[in-house]
Formats: structure tokens, C-alpha cells, sequence
């Protein structure tokens, strides 16, 4: 150990073990955690930094070898621990998943166990659940999630792919009509899935009912071919996140059956008539979902980033305070703990209102069991304002946690740069930051 | 926003409602409870203004939608501000929560943490606090300080914080920040592993560079 950070850890005035578990909620929750992450650090699943040097698709072929390693341990922890997928417990495990080395830019898999299968439950029906999530959990099909379009993003009443029932034959033909129609974006849809949940708007009865969910397959269960009418691909590298294999979608007259859309709030029936959800915000319900898991995934970026940068500035010695004096910890720079000190804090911070926020997210699950639609509103705008606020705050203390270790922050080998590249992202997935902030300002108007 | 007084607010923007009332905050205090007042009335302020803005310009017959594009630069701000109140206010809240359980040490650390956050935003908000609040130059240097010596105070603990986020070196994966911080040797070991060190010499300098420093190229 370095002296000089051995001696930092002699001064701590208070019990390590202590804030670990309060961070955790608990001694059970920290013993959990260690338990996940102490088998996901073992050797066979931590990636070496060779991978740096890697091409486009050789990071996706790697990324795809060990993601499949360390997915299927996920089985392993669900028949120990038997949580479901709206259990703490499943999000926790996921959380160590895709924190873990492995997956320090990515998994193809990601949006499978983040997206596809809280989308099933959210919108789904009790028995398009029991036919899709077996089948989802043991990843004999492998989903994305596609929403947003090449000319369309996070104005989803806007998107231009269709779907169209057909009572003649009990399906519905969706299409992408025009380049701008064309999916874009969706994690996993390149290569890896083989369904993908598409959003696209509803006609029947030759009129339109907005945006719905539909379960489509993309590619054959044997040969992995796409299947008639479908194009895909990957849209190719981005900044961060590359072993994820981001995808586009062209539909050209993919017949799905009527079964295929999911019908938890609104249905058409196999006349074609069209049965209205309740409330059309329902259909955001996994979206909800995932960004709640995306405050607390930023918690976990920054923690990591200011973890980094702590321990590099507590060994780095700079310059010397007074004349004459060895040269000292750069830590000891106000200026320094001016950039450090606010990101340690701000971790805490944003981990306790994602903790408020999936709190108020699993009261509404409960609520709308119930038939109450009460707290919608509400649990959208915090979701939307926190999202924002969270992510923003979040990529902006990162980058300063990287300029907090000068040159050595810029190296890929420090972490840094994949770890901002990761947090920038969640500022545009799942809705741009502006438009999400103007959500909650519509609900703030409206109150 | 017109209605407030009459309709039942959901938690989050209850605070909208006492904010209003007169005498919620005649006097500026530097306390933590004082910090998340006067965000309060920020956040209330920022959403009045923007509505009796989008409020004037439709009457003045600009269509809603102009009108809510062309005052959609105050409603982000009001909206961020609506969200800075809740972050505040629900880690302040953790804190009185965590008040029985935890030891004096842990505590201690933690309301630094609280106090650090607080103070920060409320510097880098001043702007808005100056605009609605009786926050004076006195009390702005006296935050400043308070910032100041909350730095100092956490000196000390800043290692033991991070280690306290209990993250592994195989989740680290960062040359310079492993628990052992044997920073340049792993920095050199992480340079030697570069394929392009692999030949002393690349095949490129014959190829191209080569030619070109000679002036053949």
C-alpha cells in the first residue's frame, strides 16, 4: 500500500464498515452486494485492459462471450436468492452486473434484462407475461427495446412507424415508411436480440391511436438470420458504449399476430375494435422504470469516478505549499477538494433520491394494482426532473473528478474517460435532459 | 398555479404552498434549514414567474404553444429548481433519519456531507437567492467561509469516504485509482501492455516515415 494513502486511512475519523452499510441500507444489503460482486470479480470475468486496443467488432464479440459468462450467473443468483423482476433484489444484482469490469463499456444484454422484460410486465397482459418472460428470464429469446427513430427522438407522439390491423387474417403489418421512421439506437438490436419491442402507432379501423407496444421478431430462433421484411444492422461507434451493440430497424410489411401487441392498458380486439387504456400515460410505465434505474446507476458512475480521482490525488504530490518543503498531496489544494469534496457529497445525495424515487415508483405499481391513477403526474415529473438534474450534475463532476488527475485522467487505463463516456449517455437515452426538465415544468404549470 | 390555494398538492411540490404564505422567510440565517427555505422560494419564484410570463404573452395573443416555446428557457430553470429543492430536502431528511442509528463519528461526517451540499448550491445559486431573499453580502461572505472550513473539515476523511463506497479494484479497473495506489507502477505496466511497443521498431518507419525524412516521399 502507499504510504502516503495508508496514512490518509490511519487519520479516518469514523468506522468504515459503518457508512458502507448505511450506503447500502444495511449490514444484510452490504453482505449481498460483496457476496455478487466477490463471484463477478473472479478472474474468468474481469476483462483484461487489452481490450482497449480492440476493433469495433472484436469489442463486440468479446463483449458478447462475456456477457453470456456472466448472465447466466444471474440464473444462479435467482435460484438462490428467488427474486423476480420487481424485486430490490433483481435490481441490485443487475446494478452489480453492469458495474462490474466486464461490463465497463457495456453489455449487449443490458436493455434485454433493463428494458425488455420490465416492459413485458409493465405492459403486458397476465398471460402475454406467462408466455414472454420464461422464455425472456432464460434468454431462449433475447429482446430490445425500439422507441426512438432516426428523425424522431424523445417526442414519441411524433414517431412515424406504423402498425396496422389487419382483422382478416387477426395481425398487425407494421412498416417504417420512411428513412426517418427508420429504428434507431435500441441496445442489443444489431446483432445480438432476436425480438425486439417496437413502438410504433396503432391503426385500426382506418384510424390512428397513437403510439402502442408491439412484440416483434427480428431474426430466426435457429439461424439468427433476419427474418423476411426486416432490416437490421449496428449503427456503429459512439463516443462510449461500445460493446453495446446499438442497432437500427427497417420494417417492410412484418406481419406480427394480434397477440404480439402488448395489451395491459389498451387492446383491439379481434374485430378491430379499439379498446382505450385508462390513462395513455400507462404506456411510459417502463420507461419510468428504467429511468429510476438510471439516477441510481449514476450514483454508482460518479461514486466510481471520485473514488478514482480521491485516492490519485491523496498519492500525487505537486508543487510544494511553502518554500523549501517536499513537494505536497495534491489533496491538500483547496482548489482540489473544491473539484473532490462536492462529488463525494453529490453521490450521496443523488443515491438517496433515487432510493425517494423508486420508493415512489413501487408505491404507483402498488396503487395501480389497486386501480388508482392518483400519483402518475407526480411520479412523472420527479422521474423526468431527477433523471435530468441527476445525470447532468453527475457528468459534469465526473469530467471534473478526470481534470482533478491532470494528464493521467485523460489515459483510458484510468477509468475515467469510459466512465464519463458511460454517465454522458444517460443525459440523452430515455429522453433528452431539456425536454425532460420542460416535462416537469408542464406538471409544475398544470399544478 | 392560480388554484394552488384550493387544490390538495402531492408531496413533492407541497412546499409550493407554504412558500407562499407571508413570513416564511422574512430573515436570512446561514443554516442548513434556512438554505433549503430559500431554495423553496426560489423554485416557488422560478415557476410564478414563468407562468404569469406564459400567462401574459398568450393573453397578448401569442399562441400557447409560441408562448410556451418562447418561455421555455425559464421553465427549465424552474423545473431544475423544483428538482435541486427535492435532492435538498430529501438528503437533509436522510440525515434526521439516520440521526438515531448511526454512531457520533458517522454522524458527524455525514452532516458535513449535508452541510457541504447545501452550501455549495446555495453559492452556486446565489443569483436566484439575491433576486428573492433577504440574503445580504455579510451573510454571502459567511457562507463562503462556512465552505471554506466544511472543506477543512473533511480533509481528513476524504480517503476513508471513497473507501467507503466499498468498490473493488475489479469494478475500479483504474490505473490510478486501486486501493493499494501504486499509481506509476500500474501505469507503466498498462504502457508495456500496448501492442504497438510489441516491436522496437514499426514496420511504418520503412514504409513511410522513412522515405519521408530522407525526402523521397
Amino acid at each position: 500500500i502507499n504510504k502516503d494513502l495508508q496514512r490518509e486511512r490511519e487519520k479516518c475519523t469514523f468506522n468504515i464498515e459503518e457508512m458502507t452499510s448505511y450506503i447500502d441500507g444495511g449490514q444484510e444489503n452490504t453482505k449481498k452486494r460483496r457476496e455478487t460482486e466477490a463471484v463477478l470479480s473472479k478472474p474468468e470475468f474481469c476483462n483484461d485492459s487489452s481490450q482497449d486496443y480492440l476493433s469495433h467488432t472484436e469489442k463486440y464479440e468479446l463483449a458478447i462471450k462475456q456477457s453470456v459468462e456472466l448472465f447466466s450467473l444471474l440464473r444462479k443468483f435467482q435460484n438462490e436468492r428467488n427474486f423476480s423482476i420487481t424485486d430490490d433484489d433483481y435490481r441490485d444484482v443487475l446494478t452489480s452486473l453492469l458495474g462490474s469490469s466486464t461490463m465497463r463499456d457495456g453489455s449487449p444484454l443490458g436493455v434485454h434484462y433493463i428494458m425488455f422484460m420490465p416492459a413485458i410486465l409493465s405492459l403486458g397482459t397476465s398471460e402475454q407475461q406467462k408466455y414472454w418472460l420464461p422464455r425472456a428470464w432464460s434468454c431462449s429469446i433475447i429482446g430490445a427495446y425500439a422507441q426512438t427513430e432516426l428523425g424522431h427522438g424523445t417526442f414519441i407522439r411524433g414517431l412515424e412507424a406504423t402498425a396496422t390491423y389487419d382483422p382478416t387474417t387477426q395481425e398487425f403489418v407494421l412498416n417504417t415508411p420512411t428513412l426517418t421512421s427508420y429504428k434507431w439506437w435500441p441496445g442489443g438490436l444489431g446483432r445480438t436480440a432476436n425480438y425486439c419491442i417496437v413502438i410504433a402507432q396503432l391503426y385500426t379501423k382506418g384510424k390512428c391511436h397513437g403510439v402502442h407496444s408491439f412484440i416483434v421478431q427480428v431474426r430466426d430462433e435457429e439461424t439468427h438470420h433476419p427474418l423476411s421484411g426486416i432490416k437490421v444492422g449496428d449503427i456503429g461507434s459512439k463516443l462510449g458504449l461500445n460493446s453495446v451493440d446499438n442497432g437500427y430497424l427497417g420494417l417492410d410489411n412484418v406481419r406480427i399476430p394480434r397477440s404480439h401487441m402488448l395489451m395491459k392498458h389498451a387492446q383491439v380486439l379481434e374485430d378491430g375494435t379499439y379498446v382505450k387504456s385508462k390513462n395513455s400515460k400507462l404506456n411510459y410505465g417502463a420507461m419510468m422504470f428504467v429511468r429510476t434505474v438510471i439516477v441510481r446507476d449514476t450514483a454508482n458512475f460518479l461514486s466510481r469516478a471520485v473514488t478514482i480521482a480521491v485516492r490519485f490525488s491523496a498519492v500525487r504530490r505537486q508543487c510544494q505549499l511553502k518554500s523549501g518543503e517536499p513537494e505536497c498531496q495534491i489533496l491538500d489544494y483547496f482548489t482540489q477538494q473544491h473539484k473532490l469534496f462536492i462529488a463525494i457529497a453529490t453521490c450521496h445525495a443523488i443515491r438517496i433520491s433515487a432510493n425517494k424515487l423508486w420508493e415512489t415508483y413501487n408505491a404507483f405499481n402498488e396503487e395501480l394494482e389497486a386501480g388508482s391513477l392518483e400519483k402518475l403526474p407526480e411520479l412523472h415529473a420527479l422521474a423526468c426532473c431527477l433523471k435530468a438534474v441527476c445525470t447532468s450534475d453527475s457528468t459534469t463532476l465526473i469530467e471534473r473528478c478526470r481534470l482533478a488527475c491532470g494528464g493521467h485522467g485523460y489515459m483510458l487505463s484510468s477509468n475515467l474517460p469510459l466512465t464519463y463516456g458511460q454517465a454522458t449517455a444517460a443525459c440523452t437515452y430515455e429522453g433528452d435532459n431539456t425536454v425532460l426538465l420542460l416535462q416537469t415544468a408542464r406538471f409544475l404549470a398544470k399544478t | 398555479w392560480q388554484s394552488l390555494d384550493a387544490v390538495k398538492l402531492t408531496p413533492t411540490v407541497a412546499y409550493l404552498r407554504n412558500t407562499r404564505e407571508k413570513g416564511f422567510l422574512n430573515k436570512w440565517e446561514n443554516t442548513i434549514e434556512c438554505i433549503i427555505r430559500g431554495m423553496q422560494v426560489v423554485a416557488m419564484r422560478k415557476i410564478q414567474t414563468s407562468v404569469e410570463m406564459l400567462e401574459h404573452r398568450v393573453l397578448s395573443g401569442i399562441p400557447m404553444e409560441d408562448a410556451w416555446n418562447m418561455t421555455s428557457l425559464q421553465l427549465v430553470a424552474a423545473a431544475e429548481a423544483h428538482c435541486r429543492v427535492i435532492i435538498l430536502s430529501s438528503f437533509y431528511e436522510n440525515l434526521n433519519r439516520v440521526q438515531t442509528t448511526s454512531s457520533p463519528e458517522l454522524k458527524r461526517v455525514l452532516n458535513q456531507l449535508v452541510e457541504l451540499y447545501t452550501v455549495y448550491w446555495a453559492l452556486e445559486k446565489l443569483g436566484d437567492l439575491l433576486q428573492w431573499v433577504p440574503i445580504s453580502q455579510k451573510d454571502i461572505e459567511g457562507l463562503k467561509l462556512w465552505y471554506e472550513q466544511l472543506l477543512e473539515k473533511l480533509r481528513p476523511n476524504a480517503v476513508g469516504l471513497v473507501d467507503a463506497f466499498d468498490l473493488r479494484d475489479e469494478i475500479l479497473r483504474s490505473t490510478i485509482g486501486a486501493y493499494d495506489g501504486r499509481v506509476y507502477e500500474r501505469l507503466m505496466e498498462e504502457a508495456l501492455k500496448n501492442p504497438v511497443n510489441a516491436e522496437p521498431v514499426n514496420k511504418t518507419y520503412h514504409t513511410y516515415l522513412k522515405p519521408f525524412m530522407m525526402g523521397k516521399l
